[in-house]
């Protein structure tokens, strides 16, 4: 049942469907997340040190830092990367292990409109620093993975990754995170991280971190681009 | 958080604050901790005495037969954002258009 009173009231304002329960997960807030909402607070922006003039309205329905349309920004993290054995390096044969990352969606209403998914990964920094620039670098793959036990999906994006010291950012095609019945209201996907070169192999990476970046459009709220005022 | 809404006085825009601390819910909103919502309240007689002549739609609205006075409402909205932790421990931030009043006018 809806709170009673005020909370009620504040919760249809604001669009959520139930009121929060009991105490979040103590995390870290994101630094992107901090910088997209100062970017955004009307209040925040005139007060903070990009003083935005106050005539400068923030364009609706829009993330100018990311250059996408949208109105909410997620910060999902993964449920438990699961390392799992590869088939051996082509050339090494030493296994490098692959990993299954789980993203929870179901709080993404069937509305939304996915306008930008943008991966992040975080690799132990033991392994980052054993492959240097020196090394010959690395190849992510990203792929849909299918159920657990099912072999993997169609492969959603390849790239080649220099170093593993930073964040590792990829973006996927915004289609993969489009509500479709068969997808349980959640994004599984099979990464492998390869070493770019069977000359020189680096050492395996050791995958710290996944969160996806998910930026959505609920056109409920986002009139199309509202015709200039006559 | 609202100023007293007295009867009479002329068409303002009053304070009211919302508070996510009197909702309960400081834990999982991270920012902001509140914000100025405020809402229109006041009698809107034309010509309002004192002030300058309206010259708008609403004066032509008032010469409809048997047409009630204009009303009291936003004539300048603002909107906010809501940077939150949503069931999921997801990071949320979401934008919410026409969410604080900042002028009203008789309409």
């Amino acid at each position: 049942p809806a709170p009673p009173g005020p909370a009620a009231a504040l919760l249809r304002a604001l669009g959520l469907h139930d009121a929060p329960r009991g105490a979040p997960t103590p995390r870290p807030v994101p630094p992107v997340m901090w910088r997209l909402f100062r970017r955004r607070d009307p209040q925040e922006a005139r007060a903070g040190p990009r003083r935005a003039s106050p005539g400068a309205a923030v364009r609706p329905c829009h993330v100018e830092e990311l250059g996408v349309a949208g109105n909410i920004v997620r910060h999902v993290p993964a449920r438990g990367a699961r390392a799992r054995p590869a088939e051996p390096a082509a050339a090494t044969g030493a296994p490098c292990p692959e990993w299954t990352v789980v993203f929870d969606l179901a709080a993404v209403d069937d509305a939304e409109r996915a306008s930008l998914a943008r991966l992040e990964l975080r690799f132990a920094a033991a392994v980052a620093a054993a492959a240097g620039p020196g090394a010959g670098g690395w190849e992510l793959s990203v792929a849909l993975a299918g159920d657990a036990g099912a072999g993997p999906g169609p492969v959603l994006l390849r790239r080649a990754v220099r170093g593993l010291e930073l964040p590792v950012r990829a973006e996927l095609p915004p289609a993969a995170c489009a509500r479709n019945a068969s997808v349980p209201r959640g994004l599984r996907l099979a990464l492998a991280l390869r070493p770019g070169s069977p000359a020189a192999p680096a050492a395996c990476a050791a995958l710290a971190e996944a969160s996806l970046l998910l930026v959505t459009v609920d056109p409920r709220l986002c009139h199309p681009l509202a015709r200039p005022r006559r | 958080g609202a100023e007293a809404a007295l009867p009479g006085g002329a068409c303002r825009a009053r304070r009211l604050y919302v508070s996510f601390r009197d909702v309960g819910w400081h834990r999982w909103v991270i920012a902001p901790r509140g914000f100025l919502a405020n809402y229109c309240q006041g009698r809107c007689a034309l010509p309002a005495p004192g002030a300058p002549p309206a010259l708008n739609h609403a004066v032509l609205r008032a010469l409809v037969p048997g047409a009630g006075p204009p009303c009291c409402v936003p004539a300048r909205l603002s909107p906010i954002s809501v940077l939150f932790f949503d069931n999921s421990d997801n990071v949320v931030l979401r934008h919410y258009e026409d969410m604080v009043v900042d002028e009203c006018g008789c309409r």
